[in-house]
């Protein structure tokens, strides 16, 4: 029971730094506990972007936490894996480039699972499969299939 | 196992019903704000049996469609086709089927589940999609404005993530 | 003194319904107190969008909830006018036409008072008197003034 | 009252000292993710007396710069020039002034504030902002991630903000 826990720990652990490098270009990311003797201590994430010092999680800027977190989040998978991710806007803190590496990053975990996400990103929307709109009229919600166009600015 | 189709009828901003079809793959969902998209999100999470806490109300008489003049509808129903449940439902189905139809509805202040049309209580739900790992409260659902909060919990709660997907 | 609260809670209130009519292009707000008899009861926050039934504050989207608050935020100066408006990414979650809404209210607001935003929406700072860009380099930010260009694309 | 000058040096992600004009009317900071937008934030908000908890540091030691490698500067300052607080500030400046400038100061893990240059008490600072209706944790100042926390407080937080301003 011991050893099984351990044993996903470091599986996740492992994945979350590989999403980490993926996502922050570099860089790296870890799980521990707390106290290590202690099987039920606190966990703990370790993240440390490209070109910084390590630092507690909470002084990563906005944009750097979401990535952190959604790494986290998908290593979960090598520990268990989803047959589904529902993410609702999940990118609103990203600027253009992280949204363009979390879309690839998206676009590869669908091959396995479903991936459907709520965006207002352009970013994220171009790499999807197929989009919903979702229109309202007269205060019900109606929802249109949607094309996707090339658009003639790449 | 996959998501197949969702529909939704009378539920929060859905007043006509609804049909999305999922299949496999990377799906968006995109509008303006306030048109339904985290609705959509609602109905996925409801079906499969979050509470409506959850769902942004307070009882579940607030999920009921309510036009903007007018009485609320006085039945909603969300209804989600899955596939290839495969083995791992067996002995939770009528009879052994690729694709399965759950459906939860509001009525009278009342919510009832169905699986394959007949009536079925709350925890066959949740067996039926424990055996599927999908967990209507998991780690692969983020709720809008909620992607941080994993970075933000205790770490004994952390902890205890562990615990779940081990 | 309770004179003075309530003419204070009028004015805000009749700001809030402006300032929400403005950023919906319809519908109202106001403020209200829990028990109108009790003076130190909760304040309350009424807001209906245009073509939609009055619900809880909760029921709103997350784009509508961002533009009450905003709205909530900017009508406590008609109970006393703060000198700047410091906005960090408060413009996350709206979309395109909520965000030019919002932009051409903070111009307003920049006659009277500095407003000063942080964002990655190319709406709000196309409306912008001047923008600074932040960089970092080898671990150190440095900041750089930058020019607003017309695009091509307007 | 207005923001003329910010200017940071050793604080947070602040190696080299940077100094930001603030102007009149609109102004707007954009950068990618990290670059440090929210620590000119967290900049303006520490001179004006905000505590290293709400700057994202568990301790004052922590706002120090730290590069990549080696070891964090020994000293952070951030100077805030401050213009137009007319009869305002009449009796807390040691001279009448049009232009105030305002520093804070991290070295030994003590904190000091000083004005015009000289070393003063951190009420004295905040009765000066008191003075142009200015509070390091105000309504006009909203953080990230911060913007609907307004509207999730309790009714009777709302109702104290309101006294607050009138
Ligand atoms: N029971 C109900 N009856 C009718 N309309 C409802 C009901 N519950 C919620 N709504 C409406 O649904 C709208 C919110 O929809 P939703 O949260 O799905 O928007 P959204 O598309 O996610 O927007 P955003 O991009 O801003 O997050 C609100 O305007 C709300 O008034
Ligand atoms: N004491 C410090 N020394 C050096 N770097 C620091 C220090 N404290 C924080 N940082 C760095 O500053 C960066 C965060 O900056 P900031 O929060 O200002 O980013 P941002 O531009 O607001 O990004 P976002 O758009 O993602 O919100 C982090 O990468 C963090 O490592
Ligand atoms: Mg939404
Ligand atoms: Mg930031």
């Amino acid at each position: 029971k011991r050893e099984r826990f351990f044993s996903v720990m470091e599986a996740v652990s492992s994945e979350l730094d590989k999403l980490f490098r993926r996502l922050f270009n570099g860089g790296e990311a870890s799980l521990a506990l707390a106290d290590p003797a202690n099987i039920d201590s606190g966990l703990l994430i370790r993240a440390r972007p490209p070109a910084k010092e390590p630092r507690l999680l909470d002084a990563l800027s906005g944009g750097e936490k979401t990535l952190v977190a959604i790494a986290f989040v998908l290593a979960l998978a090598a520990g268990r894996p989803a047959p589904f991710y529902l993410l609702d806007e999940v990118d609103a803190a990203l600027d253009k480039a992280n949204s363009e590496r979390l879309a690839n990053l998206l676009k590869e975990y669908a091959r396995e699972a479903q991936v459907i996400v709520i965006s207002h990103n352009e970013e994220l929307i171009r790499h999807a499969d197929r989009v919903y709109g979702v229109v309202m009229r007269e205060g019900a919600s109606e929802v249109v299939a949607m094309e996707l166009v090339a658009h003639a600015r790449s | 196992a996959t998501i197949e189709r969702l529909s939704i009828a009378g539920f929060k901003s859905f007043r006509r019903r609804v049909t999305i079809a999922f299949h496999t793959g990377f799906t968006a969902i995109v509008g303006e704000n306030g048109t339904g998209k985290s609705n959509i999100f609602d109905a996925l999470t409801f079906v499969m049996g979050r509470r409506s806490r959850a769902l942004r109300a307070e009882r579940v008489e607030q999920l009921l469609h309510a036009p903007p003049t007018g009485d609320p509808v006085e039945e909603a129903e969300v209804a989600l086709t899955i596939a290839g449940g495969g083995t791992a439902w067996g002995d939770l189905l009528p009879m052994p089927a690729d694709e399965v139809l759950l459906s939860r509805r509001i009525a009278s202040g009342a919510s009832t589940y169905r699986l394959q049309g007949r009536t079925c209580p709350a925890r066959t739900v949740e067996a039926l999609l424990g055996e599927i790992h999908v967990d209507p409260n998991g780690f692969h659902i983020v709720e809008q404005g909620m992607v941080v909060d994993v970075l933000e919990r205790s770490p004994k709660r952390r902890r205890e993530i562990l615990d779940e997907v081990a």
